[in-house]
């Protein structure tokens, strides 16, 4: 569970 | 985890963009590409068959699972820009 959080978010991609 | 039965949704290429936003990938809090907007008047829009919120597990059969953002986001755009087929097939997952 830590290691989920330490995750970065994602960019968003306009397809 | 609510995760609901995978469906098979086919969005025919019936304007000139795909018109869907994507979050997510490998080594990100979104591990799977997930529809993050639907932009009106695209292919998505019209056939209206994907929604905010689904997760994109295939596209034309090629899993997504393990690719980064920017490799899943390009399969996605070449399967939209490929001239073989006049649709794409997508994989998705919901969530409850």
């Amino acid at each position: 569970r830590e290691k989920r959080l330490t995750l970065p978010p994602s960019e968003i991609t306009l397809l | 985890v609510g995760i609901m039965e995978p469906t098979l949704v086919r969005v025919p290429k019936c304007a000139s963009t795909l018109g869907i936003a994507v979050e997510g990938g490998a080594n990100t809090r979104q591990p799977l590409p997930r529809i993050a907007t639907i932009q009106k008047g695209g292919s998505a829009h019209i056939s209206g068959q994907l929604r905010v919120g689904q997760v994109i597990l295939e596209v034309n059969g090629v899993s997504l699972k393990g690719m980064e953002h920017r490799d899943a986001t390009r399969v996605i755009a070449e399967a939209f820009k490929t001239k073989d087929k006049d649709y794409v097939d997508f994989l998705i997952a919901e969530f409850n």
